[in-house]
């Protein structure tokens, strides 16, 4: 009966992964190589930058808006954060459909989105991630690595370690179904700072940290120390976090772009 | 909690959209 109520909550937190993120691995991979028949749009300078900000990110550039006339980082800048909110959206819907996690303290809750969010939005952008570049706009866009890193500073540091990441954890081959078990354990972190119930959510977190390791050996029978390896990622997504809050901190001290109060709420007094 | 009164917003109503 136990086995029977692990894989049921395994089931119940992939649905909800399924339902909640409108992009996936799976899309994201069959689009990456190919095997679409709309192949993304290829952003790799400013004049491409420029068509698909008239036809594929139209309404979050806001075309006739303030940013039309700013300059291509702070455009894309925008961008990125639109994307976060959006993403920061879908995950608090999928922590909400994770078993237990609504009958926590209410400000539990938000602390461990608070602290989760960033550490999951960053394991799930690998997803969408080659070597090369970055699928944007619901995978209607592809924009390179190299574009990205030609930017000016410090606007051309944002992506460069989360390529550098996403690089290290694609090689683990992880499918959709290890990723929501692995999102869900991001969120369900007992020692994020300021938490109340600590022991509470200690045994919602013990019960998915060990459905993760059971589903990693039976859908990766070829490699014993997956779980191990992915414990690892916890720490260097922790990181990875750390350095991108700080990075953020010096865009809004040093350029005149505003950040969505939504994500100011989430940095404020992180790290 | 005014100090995360989106993250509460979104918490308690699955409805309420999110501004960009």
């Amino acid at each position: 009966p136990q086995l029977a109520d692990q894989k049921t909550l395994a089931r119940q937190i992939y649905e909800a992964y399924l339902k909640n993120f409108s992009m996936n691995k799976a899309k994201a991979r069959t689009i990456l190589t190919g095997k679409t028949s709309n192949p993304p749009f290829v952003i790799h300078d400013m004049e491409t930058l420029q068509l698909a900000e008239q036809t594929l990110v139209a309404k979050m550039v806001g075309s006739a808006g303030a940013l039309k006339d700013r300059e291509a980082e702070v455009r894309i800048f925008h961008c990125c954060q639109c994307t976060s909110v959006e993403t920061v959206t879908e995950l608090t819907e999928f922590a909400k459909s994770v078993p237990g996690f609504s009958s926590l303290d209410l400000n539990d809750q938000v602390t461990l989105l608070k602290y989760g969010v960033y550490e999951a939005l960053f394991a799930m952008l690998a997803s969408s991630m080659n070597k090369d570049g970055l699928l944007v706009a619901y995978g209607s866009g592809f924009i390179t690595r190299e574009f990205l890193k030609s930017l000016r500073r410090p606007f051309s540091d944002m992506m460069e370690p989360k390529f550098q990441f996403a690089m290290k954890f694609n090689a683990l081959e992880l499918d959709d179904s290890d990723l929501a078990l692995f999102v869900a354990a991001i969120i369900c972190c007992g020692d994020r700072p300021g938490l109340v119930n600590v022991s509470h959510i200690e045994v919602m977190q013990e019960s998915i940290v060990h459905i993760l390791q059971l589903h990693l050996l039976a859908n990766h029978p070829d490699d014993a120390f997956l779980f191990p390896k992915l414990l690892q990622k916890l720490a260097d997504l922790r990181q990875l976090v750390t350095e991108h809050a700080q990075l953020v901190q010096e865009i809004k001290k040093t350029e005149d772009t505003s950040l969505h109060p939504l994500l100011q709420e989430i940095y404020r007094d992180m790290y | 909690k005014e100090k995360h009164k989106i993250l509460h917003r979104l918490l308690q109503n699955s409805t309420s959209p999110v501004e960009l």
